[in-house]
């Protein structure tokens, strides 16, 4: 089966440094914030583990988010097929 | 806040989404 594995499933990637220095520099829009989203596939011939961009996330600021929009988001991936092994797949509890 | 972390409103509303968009994949 396809499923999300261990603590770092869904991450934050981090924005562009450009991009935060003009948001914090007065000059420049929030960037937007996207997720990374580790996919161990199983089901893949030959399985392996993919990382996904997810976003924009909208709806959130600085007061905390209860109320996040995925509306205008894509999926998009940020590995080859195959590039990490299924053997590589982040520690999930339940291997043991 | 643009570095923090996602936040739990924020990460259920991805898995939501991916759940949405890729129904075969367990969580």
């Amino acid at each position: 089966v396809d499923f999300l594995s261990g603590t770092s499933a869904v991450e934050l990637i981090e924005p562009p440094k450009d991009v935060a220095q003009r948001f914090l520099n007065g000059d420049g829009p929030a960037p937007p914030r996207f997720a990374r989203v580790t996919l161990v596939r199983g089901s893949a011939d030959p399985p392996d583990v993919m990382e996904y961009k997810v976003g924009p996330i909208l709806g959130c600021g600085t007061a905390g988010c209860d109320t996040a929009s995925l509306e205008t988001a894509t999926i998009e991936p940020m590995l080859a097929p195959g590039a990490v092994p299924f053997q590589k797949r982040p520690y999930e509890l339940s291997d043991v | 806040w643009i570095f923090d972390s996602l936040s739990p409103g924020e990460t259920k509303a991805v898995v939501d989404f991916v759940k949405l968009k890729m129904p075969a994949v367990e969580t």
